[in-house]
């Protein structure tokens, strides 16, 4: 399984947190277990973007892009240095 | 660094021109990289005072790395480890710190680049000796460990990127960038979010020149920064048989050959390997054709400090590195591990001619150390990436040139200075080359501005940077590319080369805010899911408005002629210099192009007045694709002269 997940940054529309959730990291967990049971939250972001980095596979992204407030899943790139 | 100082004009005779305390040691830039090396002298303390009050960052514990190591210049360390090891596993704690300490040298360069303390006697195994310091060193440095051996990911350069900010810094230095050019980004997303907090970003070009199209970090809220040369050389000269002699660049220190002449093979006929004997790659060579001799060495392949070492375990004495007509007569220097040479590509052509014909060609290398008031300098580096824009043509990247070839910064202690891991010497500064070096002078340039004027916008102060930049020599001749001899161009140094002391003094700048970004998305017509990751937030874009590309308020010009003949552009201008009357100036390199500015002159009664004025681009658009034509458009008021480069692409 793991040699088939990928790490994705999932980009939230913040403002659509629903009321009963009183902090957004929780919100966040809530729609990535919708997606997938097992999948790990790897980062929290705050200020860079609104949203998580993640580890699914491409139909646990599927599957997490059309729950509610998600705006993009999108794989991770690499870089390098110059 | 050392000479850059000199070379940019901050030496004593313009001290006064930034604050050397308060506001500028209250500036703290951010470098994501490889970490930092806490023991290096160039993040010395001595004489700092407390550390900012606004500052929230911290020092992170781990490998090798404890929060003790930092101080009042380093005044943060963290690393961001976690996307890496979610695909590599654990770190390797024997070869890598599992902390923000620096195994690599290319952070601890670029951050000590950026705003090391001073270093009296800084050198690299004597070369380059001299008073060593970054661009703002009176500024504080935190460092984001966000790249591990032997790449960085995304997931953790966003990591550092949103940390910085929540941190506090004022300006992110980031030298890193990805070859595949495409919206999805993180740097650029993340970049996106410091811009609209105040922060300066600048990135590096990259180092794919010189084709073109090859620039990375091209969003128009970063700063994007090629490379160019210093006035300083490190030359040794190769003499051949046939008595002619040759000037190549090197940084080997150690045995001296003998003066005089030594057996010379080139490895491609030293070799049984005909697809990569020349380059001299590992274990290819045949012991019994090198050894006493000199080799010649292809570039390309493997890296140039392996190709020395090959040689060497070969049972070479010496090795002549050829360039390519990629790197043309470019001049990096390596601190190889044996008696090398790198030499241009048409002394290459002539040694390579000379080792195939004569029938017992021979050659010898005489290091000559270091070497300043090189001309021309600077040069563009045949390395620095360029463009036209590859994702937005209408955008002028890259921004500007800084220096970037053969750069003396801080290195680490855990490697030595060839970088490879049967290098045993270890050294306290080492010279280094690429847009990884550029990126952080300006970087450093950027944070003495915002201690002049901390109220400056990220765009105001890239304007300064841009608008003050020169593309001639002092005689009058433009900037010289060096991977083809001729005159660079805008789409390979952007505004030109970076000028500090006049950059302090822009007279107007070209300001920009998050709403102009945004309606640049607009104009992009990205899709809402698209505006909505960068913007963060609810921003849609208005049906009613008509946005264009044109009209963002960037101090260079772009057009990408497509059908058309005719091309208008807004720009508006804050003055930041006194009262004055600015009038226009116009050049076109062709008659292809016609350009005209209305209004022609502009009056200032006080800072902070904004004119605007719209520029008609009037072209043959019959030329064939793929042309190009260049020009500027300057305004002047007798003390400043505000410049901007044109480039129009068919």
């Amino acid at each position: 399984d793991g040699a088939q997940q990928s790490t994705y940054i999932v980009h939230m529309a913040k403002s659509q947190m629903p009321s009963s959730f009183d902090q957004h990291s929780l919100w966040y967990e809530s729609s990535l277990k919708s997606a997938s049971e097992s999948a790990e939250m790897l980062y929290t972001y705050n200020n860079a973007i609104h949203g998580f980095a993640t580890r699914l596979t491409p139909e646990e992204a599927d599957s997490l892009m059309v729950q509610p407030g998600v705006i993009s899943v999108q794989s991770e790139q690499q870089y390098e240095l110059h | 660094t050392t000479r850059t100082p000199l070379f940019l004009g901050l030496e004593v005779h313009n001290a006064g021109l930034f604050p050397e305390t308060g506001a500028a040691s209250d500036v703290v830039i951010g470098v994501l990289d490889t970490g930092v090396w806490p023991e290096s002298k160039s993040f010395s303390d001595e004489g700092y005072g407390p550390v900012p009050s606004t500052w929230k960052g911290e020092c992170e514990t781990g490998t090798n790395f404890t929060a003790s190591l930092c101080n009042r210049k380093l005044i943060g360390a963290r690393f961001f480890v976690t996307g890496y090891e979610k695909i590599n596993g654990p770190v390797d704690e024997s070869k890598e710190s599992r902390s923000p300490r620096d195994d690599d040298g290319h952070g601890t360069h670029t951050a000590s680049t950026a705003a090391g303390s001073v270093v009296e006697g800084a050198n690299l195994l004597g070369f380059a000796n001299g008073t060593a310091r970054g661009m703002a060193y009176r500024a504080r440095v935190a460092v984001y460990k966000v790249c591990w051996k032997p790449t960085c990911f995304g997931s953790d350069v966003l990591a550092g990127i949103d940390k910085a900010i929540e941190d506090n810094v004022n300006v992110l230095s980031i030298s890193l960038g990805r070859r595949r050019r495409d919206y999805n980004n993180e740097i650029a997303i993340g970049a996106f979010s410091a811009m609209e907090r105040g922060i300066f970003v600048s990135c590096s070009a990259g180092n794919d020149g010189p084709n073109p199209f090859s620039l990375s970090n091209v969003a128009p809220w970063i700063t994007t920064v090629g490379a160019g040369t210093l006035d300083r050389d490190f030359p040794a000269l190769v003499t051949l048989g046939n008595g002619k002699y040759y000037t190549g660049v090197s940084l080997f220190k150690g045995d001296a050959l003998s003066s005089k002449l030594l057996p010379f093979v080139y490895a491609g006929n030293a070799s049984n390997n005909a697809t990569y004997g020349n380059f001299c790659f590992p274990g290819t060579l045949i012991p019994e054709k090198v050894k006493g001799k000199i080799v010649m060495c292809e570039k390309g392949v493997n890296v140039r400090v392996e190709k020395g070492e090959v040689v060497k375990a070969a049972g070479g004495l010496g090795m002549i590195l050829a360039n390519t007509a990629y790197e043309g007569e470019e001049r990096t220097a390596n601190a190889f591990l044996l008696p090398a040479t790198t030499v241009g590509e048409k002394a290459s052509d002539i040694i390579r001619h000379y080792a195939f014909t004569d029938p017992n060609p021979t050659a010898s290398i005489v290091f000559q150390g270091t070497v300043v008031n090189v001309q021309p300098s600077p040069v563009l580096a045949a390395f620095s990436s360029r463009g036209p824009n590859p994702i937005t043509p209408n955008i002028l990247k890259p921004d500007l040139i800084a220096p970037g070839v053969n750069i003396l910064a801080a290195w680490t202690g855990a490697v030595g200075p060839s970088g490879l891991a049967s290098d045993t010497r270890r050294v306290e500064f080492n010279i280094i080359s690429g847009t990884s070096m550029s990126c952080p002078h300006v970087s450093g340039l950027a944070a003495l501005l915002k201690s002049v004027y901390p109220e400056w916008s990220p765009a105001a102060i890239r304007s300064a940077l841009m608008t003050t930049a020169y593309n001639t020599y002092k005689d009058g001749n433009p900037i010289i590319d060096i991977a083809t001899g001729i005159p660079s161009t805008p789409f390979e140094h952007g505004a030109g080369h970076v000028s500090p002391t006049t950059a302090v003094n822009p007279g107007l700048i070209y300001d920009l805010t998050t709403a102009d970004y945004l309606g640049f998305l607009c104009a992009l017509k990205y899709n809402s899911s698209l505006i909505r990751i960068i913007s963060r937030g609810n921003y849609t874009c208005d049906p009613s408005k008509t946005y264009s590309v044109a009209d963002l308020n960037y101090p260079s010009f772009a057009v990408n002629v497509d059908g058309s003949s005719t091309y208008k552009y807004t720009r508006t201008v804050t003055n930041v210099g006194g009262a004055g009357s600015y009038s226009v100036k116009v050049t076109s390199e062709t008659t292809a192009v016609k350009i005209s500015v209305e209004p022609a002159i502009l009056n200032f009664k006080e800072v902070n007045e904004k004119k605007s004025y719209e520029v008609t681009f009037t072209v043959d658009s019959s030329k064939p694709s793929g042309s190009n034509s260049f020009g500027s458009i300057e305004w002047s008021d007798g003390k400043h002269v505000v410049a901007s480069p044109v480039a129009i692409s068919w």
